[in-house]
């Protein structure tokens, strides 16, 4: 059949969203493709391709991972990533971790180079420190436009997918219990305690 | 959320998801993404990563479904893809890609819309958020 790539920077689009920020993302999908493509022409093997092109995703702060990931209601950065290869069915996941800058490829060390499947948090970090993998302040992840979103969900008292504010049409059961001020009146973090229910 | 699948020359399939997870989310959250299964899977026959409300993927286990109604009901891609948007969400909202090893390749979604893209190797490239 062919090679094939598929890409993805988030689902739940706000309708509303400017048309000019549309374009940027449509913009850098079009890039990751062709990245994607050349590399498979190239007979890049498919596991190498798709850490490649999240690697990339992850560099650009248009998305939701690595620069321009979404704030803790602390204002830092925790992100979380996985990768898998499907012949082998090998697979490597990292979460909690703050200072990495591809994670994607800290979750490809995890499954080529550690007898796990998943780290996290600070052992996530010391793996990444003992790989030599390439580090930066948790500052670098965090971009003025999700400042600005933090603080808007802060007021909002509530939590945020990705480009949207959850509304009951929207993101289910979660939204409703946000809007309907569910949870008994009981909150964690500021929030109604059945917003959390899902976990 | 981002996200990419492969199905290479040789009909290798592989997928990988990276995420910051929630806006105002409670320190030590994790979502679907780095979760084998839910967020990210691959096999001999597909390969999937879902985005979007990261509790109910995880409910659904969306990826491993995908390929499991490929494997075991030998159904196609696009009819597992659906079947799991439209039966394994609940009231989730999310989205997933997806490549199959014969190199087919789709995407699906219940929520407004998804910031999706796919190429092939015979020269067809899409990118869209709504459709």
């Amino acid at each position: 059949g062919g090679w094939a790539i598929a890409v993805h920077g988030g689902a739940g689009v706000d309708p509303n969203l400017p048309l000019e920020r549309q374009e940027q993302a449509k913009q850098l999908l079009t890039r990751c493709l062709l990245i994607g493509a050349e590399a498979l022409r190239s007979n890049l093997a498919a596991i190498d391709v798709v850490e490649l092109v999240v690697r990339e995703l992850e560099t650009d702060p248009v998305f939701n991972s690595g620069r321009g990931s979404a704030l803790t209601s602390k204002g830092t950065v925790e992100m979380e990533a996985s990768i898998m290869d499907g012949p082998r069915r090998r697979c490597g996941a990292v979460s909690g971790v703050t200072t990495v800058k591809n994670p994607v490829s800290l979750a490809r060390l995890v499954m080529d180079r550690s007898p796990h499947s998943y780290l996290a948090f600070h052992g996530a970090e010391d793996f990444a420190r003992q790989q030599g993998v390439e580090v930066v302040d948790n500052d670098y992840f965090i971009t003025e436009e999700n400042i600005g979103m933090l603080k808007q969900a802060k007021e909002a008292n509530t939590i945020m997918f990705d480009y949207r504010i959850p509304l009951t049409a929207t993101c289910g059961t979660a939204a409703a219990a946000v809007e309907g001020g569910g949870g008994g009146g009981l909150c964690m973090n500021g929030l109604p305690l059945s917003v959390y229910a899902p976990e | 959320t981002v996200g990419c699948v492969v199905v290479d020359g040789e009909g290798r399939c592989a997928a990988a998801t990276s995420t910051g997870g929630l806006m105002n989310k409670m320190a030590g959250r994790i979502g679907d993404s780095p979760i084998i299964g839910s967020g990210t899977y691959a096999c001999e026959v597909c390969a999937v990563s879902c985005t979007g409300e990261g509790e109910a993927i995880i409910r659904g286990t969306l990826a491993r479904d995908v390929a499991a109604l490929m494997e075991y009901k030998g159904v196609s891609l696009q009819e597992a893809v659906d079947y799991v948007i439209k039966e394994r969400l609940d009231e989730g909202k999310a989205g997933l890609i997806a490549v199959s090893s014969a190199g087919d390749v789709t995407y699906g979604f219940n929520c407004n819309g998804m910031f999706t893209g796919y190429a092939t190797e015979d020269g067809f490239m899409h990118v869209g958020i709504w459709e």
